[in-house]
């Protein structure tokens, strides 16, 4: 069951404030139950699939389209750049929603809102609700929270791990070059030994022939 | 003895590194690994 | 100002749910007031700091001790070990609390609360609260969420980084080795001439000596 609990003002009240709650099962086109309260009293109704859709036709809105505004009306988000208003009549139990645009509002849906005899039980299962979703709320942000340290921390291991790599690349070239150019050396003495070896070698060999 | 000792001197460099023999570079890795108190 | 919505339930009634307020500033050490509601009627009432030392000191406890087991009672997180009770007698406005221990009770703390004449007020403004709450969490949450994706994306890039740091220099490191064996091998072709000449050199020598 979904429920989103929301302020709203009533244009007939417009300086109280009112308790809207809207319950679904996972899609809002199969139909709502509503619940309004202003801490004092409670009154609640229902919307079926088949209203909803009595509604789309009258207003002849694509079906897709009016529960779309219907979700902006009754189950917003903060910072929705739409306007809806609100209004009750308590002697008739009837209770509309509007969407208003520059210079004109259109009627969204109604329903018919039946007194609660028992509104402190509303209300106490209301405010329950809203501590449970207060605590599941700081429950995921702990979660979160050790979650991005952790993922700080290891960034900063690999990252010193990359500095380490990077110093330790360039000892290694050095420590490389170094190696080399030690057996190269004893190479290119080889070379000059067997040079010498060669340059004496002629040598001594012409004295031979003079003395012949 | 003194005869083997200037058999490999004159074959291998202080290093082990064959005089005569090319090498290949896993050999001359294994040569750099063994090498001591580098400079 | 500083605030804590707790669920509690009262010795009297025990399958009640009530909504105890508790209300301070900075400190729970400088005094504090409390609400307490039922969804239907609504009680306020202050403890002071000359009430909390008082308190302290009939029980013959050190004055941080007792504020320690104040805030545990009254503004606990889920979770706490201790069992803390609560009463109200609504024809006397006396609400105390009581800490519980294996067969014995003790008294912590008493305040007398006075009926609201307005409850809805008190109602509307404490469902208010916990909306603000939601938003103020969910709110947190979503940058929460923002923070960890932006460091498990880091993570991911550095890791990268490394990965290729790492090819890279072993890649280096071959084409060192196959440098070095270039230039040490021709200085072995050489060495291998030198001593050809050499050895070739000794032999026509000896031939030379015959023929003489």
């Amino acid at each position: 069951m979904e429920r989103k609990v929301s302020r709203i003002s009533l244009v007939s009240e417009p300086s109280k404030i009112y308790f809207l709650q809207v319950f679904w099962e996972k899609e809002l086109s199969t139909g709502f139950a509503i619940s309004l309260t202003d801490g004092l009293s409670a009154w609640t109704g229902k919307v079926s699939e088949v209203d909803i859709s009595r509604e789309a036709e009258d207003m002849a809105m694509e079906k897709e389209k009016y529960i779309d505004e219907l979700r902006r009306a009754l189950v917003w988000e903060e910072g929705s750049a739409d306007t809806y208003i609100f209004d009750f009549r308590k002697e008739s139990g009837h209770f509309f929603y509007e969407k208003s645009l520059k210079d004109v509002s259109f009627r969204l849906g109604s329903v018919e809102l039946q007194e609660v005899s028992s509104p402190d039980e509303v209300i106490r299962e209301l405010i329950g609700h809203c501590l449970d979703c207060i605590a599941e709320q700081q429950s995921k942000n702990k979660h979160l929270q050790k979650e991005n340290e952790r993922l700080l921390s290891d960034w900063n291991k690999i990252q010193k791990q990359l500095e380490k790599y990077v110093s330790a690349r360039e000892v290694l070239e050095a420590d490389l070059y170094n190696r080399f150019v030690l057996v190269l050396n004893e190479k290119k003495a080889k070379i000059r030994s067997l040079q010498k070896l060669i340059n004496e070698g002629q040598a001594p060999e012409k004295d031979t022939q003079n003395e012949r | 003895t003194p005869a083997t000792q200037r058999h490999f001197a004159r074959e291998y460099d202080r290093f082990g590194d064959s005089y005569f023999a090319d090498t290949s570079p896993d050999q001359l890795k294994e040569l750099f690994s063994g090498m001591k108190d580098v400079p």
